[in-house]
Parts: structure tokens; sequence; C-alpha cells
């Protein structure tokens, strides 16, 4: 059974698609095999590994709806125990379409029953918000992960998105737990980046990650060739960080 | 009548707050009676001029569902020409509950009759994403800014914007037409914010404002003392530049 593990933060640009895509990469050299599944109708996840979003045969979008399998949209990347399932625009309509039909929130989980055992790892890069698609992912997800930008209005949106995971534990997935808070774009030169992260070690002192993702322009820069930055400058501060992350992650696993 | 300027991007962590609240405080500083709207359930814009969102009393929320007026929002700030229409927790609901509901694009336009008169300039902070609160803004604006990140993720993001601001253009608002797009968190060490300025130049000559907003971390720590940059250090380069780019757009609609 894969351990599946939603990628989410209502607020924006905090570090979602790069955690995405960079923990995927590091999962797949530690021979694990990972799926990421592109939530977010910007798509970048999908041209982040270096896929064109116009070539896309099947996406997310005709999943959600039930015109094919999770299994059809799935494509290889450079890395061969890496795969993603890409998302095109069509998905910004599912927000909308999926409002008044049945079952809405568990399209996903449904979907990801036939596959979920040809991987070890799936991850669900969401969007900046908490509608239907995000509340899919929280629906299908064995565990919520948190990119958590060193600064005052990412910690701001902190309360409301444990309360929105306090809501789902409750109603549509009593099985989903906090898999951890990912400090991320840490600048040490930056006082608010210390207050931040003691600010968040003092409120929930165990459930955060050891691994810290500091400001790195090698993250910044390797989406505009479609890589990893494993792929892009593997000695670079941004890749070594995410390795830690996913050797943490699989430490973890196997201490459960 | 006022100039309504709607502020979007769908991509996460642009600056489109920090655009709302420091253009806001910039204009009233030019003496400019200027209102900002919060269309954006996080409420960045509330916290960030310093307004508690717990103790709030009448919020956008209320308006978009036709229980109170958009007059009974309005709050004063520390600047006597800014005032702010906040938002609370609450607005997240208006997605999913303004999606079954007649005129459910034109709520915010009509809510806007009965007061813009009192005002130079309305700013409307919008969330991240393109849904119904995003085209509430979008319809009920004169005028579109977009805040565009010097970074690959948010250039890719631009196009689809764009479309969007045409789709606007044929249906909800024939009038609506592009104010400008800013670059914003532009670090001049570093090569990419460069490339991404060049593209944007090359692509969209005449519509990139002159003004530029340079990464600086008196931006990022403002919001945490509840105060836009000029109130909480006035000399940085942060507020120096938003006093630039009020100058400009107060410039323009003076040509026009
Ligand atoms: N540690 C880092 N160092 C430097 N830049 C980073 C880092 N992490 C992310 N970035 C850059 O910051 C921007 C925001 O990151 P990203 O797009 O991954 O956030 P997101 O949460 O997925 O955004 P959205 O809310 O739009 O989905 C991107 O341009 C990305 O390249
Ligand atoms: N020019 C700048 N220099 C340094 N930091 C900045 C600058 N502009 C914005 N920031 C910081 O970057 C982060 C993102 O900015 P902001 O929240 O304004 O973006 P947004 O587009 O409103 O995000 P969202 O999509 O979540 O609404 C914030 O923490 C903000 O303080
Ligand atoms: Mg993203
Ligand atoms: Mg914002």
């Amino acid at each position: 059974m894969a351990k599946i593990i939603a990628i989410a933060n209502q607020k924006g640009g905090v570090g979602k698609t790069t955690t995405a895509v960079n923990l995927g990469a590091s999962l797949a050299v530690a021979e694990k095999k990972t799926l990421i599944i592109d939530v977010d109708p910007q798509g970048n996840t999908t041209t982040g590994l270096g896929i064109e979003r116009a070539s896309v045969q099947h996406s997310l979008y005709q999943v959600l709806i039930g015109e094919v399998s999770l299994a059809a949209t799935v494509l290889k990347t450079e890395l061969a125990c890496l795969s993603v399932a890409p998302s095109t625009k069509h998905l910004t309509g599912a927000e909308i379409e999926l409002v008044t039909t049945e079952r809405r929130e568990s399209r996903l989980k449904e979907a990801l029953r036939s596959i979920e055992q040809s991987f070890d790892y799936v991850l669900l890069d969401c969007p900046p918000s908490l509608g239907i698609l995000t509340l899919n992912a929280l629906t299908a997800a064995k565990s919520l992960l948190v990119p958590l930008q060193c600064e005052y209005y990412a910690l701001e949106g902190l309360t409301s998105l444990l309360e929105t995971l306090k809501l789902v534990q409750r109603g549509f997935n009593p099985e989903l737990y906090l898999e951890g808070i990912l400090l991320t774009m840490f600048d040490s030169r930056n006082r608010l980046s210390h207050q931040v992260a003691e600010e968040v070690r003092a409120h929930f002192p165990d459930r955060i990650f050891r691994a810290v993702i500091y400001r790195n322009v090698r993250l910044s820069e390797s989406p505009s060739h479609g890589k990893p930055a494993l792929l892009y400058d593997a000695h670079s501060s941004g890749a070594q960080n995410y390795l830690e992350l996913a050797k943490e992650i699989i430490r973890n696993g196997e201490e459960n």
C-alpha cells in the first residue's frame, strides 16, 4: 500500500510545488517508486518536471469526472522511479463542476484505489485554496505535509489550515494525520525567519520536520529547465535539503 | 466616480496583498481617498492593516450574501484617507454558496454602487485563484493590476491570467482594461529576476509599470506590526517603490 501524502497550504507561494517536485525526486533516487499527482490547475508540477501541458493526452480533470482511469494519465520522467499524473487548464472547471455532483470529495480517493499498490509514495500537489480540489486530496491522503514559508502572513494562515485538518479528520477521512510542518525559504540572515521558526517550534514542538529548506536560488531556477534541483544542480543546498527531508520521511515511515 | 482596480493573479505569493496594502497607503498619503476591499478569505489585507479579524462586526461575506451594505463594513485605519472593508473566515463559504445563486458574479459590483462616489480609488485584493471571488472583483473593477513575481512559475501563469481577462471583457465587464503588470520581489543580484523582466518587457512592452518593487525585508516585516511599510519604515526601498507606483497610477489616470 502506497503512502499517500497531501502537500497543502491555502497560503500562496509557500513552496508546495517546489516540495512536491524535489521531495518526489529525492524519494525516487532512494529507489522508492513515487508518483506525483498535480492537483493544481496552474500545472506547475507538470511543467516543473519538463512536461509540455499542451501535449498532454489525459489529465486529472478527466479522471475526476470519470472519463479515464488515473493509470491512463501517468507519465514517466527522467528519473526511473518517478512518475507524474499531469494537470491541464481544464482542471479549473472541476472546482465548479464537482460542486453539485455525488461523492464530490472522494473522486481522487476512488481513482487512486486501482493504482496505489504500484507505488511506495504518492504525493499530491495542491492549489492555494481550501476548495474541492484540496478537499479531494485531503480525503485521499493518509497524511498531510504543510510547507510553511518563514514569513508573517504564512504563519497566520497555519491555524486555519490545522482547523481544516480537524474538520476533514472528523468527516471525510478519520485516518488523516499530520506528517509534519516543513520550514521553507528559510533565510538565516533574516530575523523574521528565525522569529517564525521559534514561534512554530513553540506552538507545535513535535510536529515540525528536523529538515529545513533554506532559500536557494537553484530551487527557483530549476523549474525553467523542467528538472528537479537534483538533476539541475545536485550539489546545491536546495537539492541537499530535500534529500534530508526524504530520508526523514522514510525513517518516520519505518518507525510507525 | 472612483477608480476601481482589481489586484489579481491566480499564482500564489506574488505580492497581491503587499501591493494592495502599500499602494493603498501611498495613494492615501497623496490625499486620495482610498478604500481597500479584502476579497481573500485568508484576510491578509485585514491583518496587514492592524485589524483583528475576530473583532470584526460586519465583513465582505455578509455583503455578498446581501445581509449588510458595503458601507456598514468599512473601517478606518491609521491613515486619514485610507479605509478598509475587512474579510473574515466566513468568506471561504462564499465560493461554494454563490455557485448556485443569481447574478453570482455581480454581487460586489452592485454593492459598490452605493459607496464608490465617496472614494477616489478602490483597491480589490484577490485570493490566489480564478474562482467566484476573483470573478466578482474582475466584474466590479474598471481595471486590473497584475503583480508578477520575478520567478519562472509566476511568468508561466501570466498567459492564463490574460486569457481570463479577455473572457471577462467579452462577458461580464467589457470596460475592464489592464492597468499594468507590476514586477515584484525583483532581486538585482539574481539572474532569474533579470531574465523574467526581459521576457515580460519583450512580450508586453507597453503594459508594464515603470515602477519596479525590489525585494526588501521591510515589506515582509511590516505586516507583523499591522502597518504598511510607509508607517513602519518610510525610508525603506519598499515604501519608496510603492510611492513611485502610486505617482505613476495617478499620472496615468490624469492623462486618460
Ligand atoms: N527554498 C526556496 N528557495 C528559493 N526559492 C524558492 C524556494 N522554494 C520555492 N521557491 C520559489 O518560490 C516560488 C514559490 O514556490 P512554489 O511555486 O513552489 O510555491 P507554491 O506554494 O506551490 O505556490 P502556489 O500557491 O502558487 O501553488 C517559486 O517561484 C519557487 O521557485
Ligand atoms: N517586495 C517584497 N520584498 C520582500 N518580501 C515581499 C515583497 N513582496 C511581498 N513580500 C512577502 O512575500 C510574501 C508573499 O507576498 P503576499 O502575501 O503579498 O502575496 P500574495 O500574492 O498576496 O499571496 P496570496 O497568493 O497568498 O494571496 C509575504 O510574506 C510578503 O510579506
Ligand atoms: Mg504550487
Ligand atoms: Mg494575498
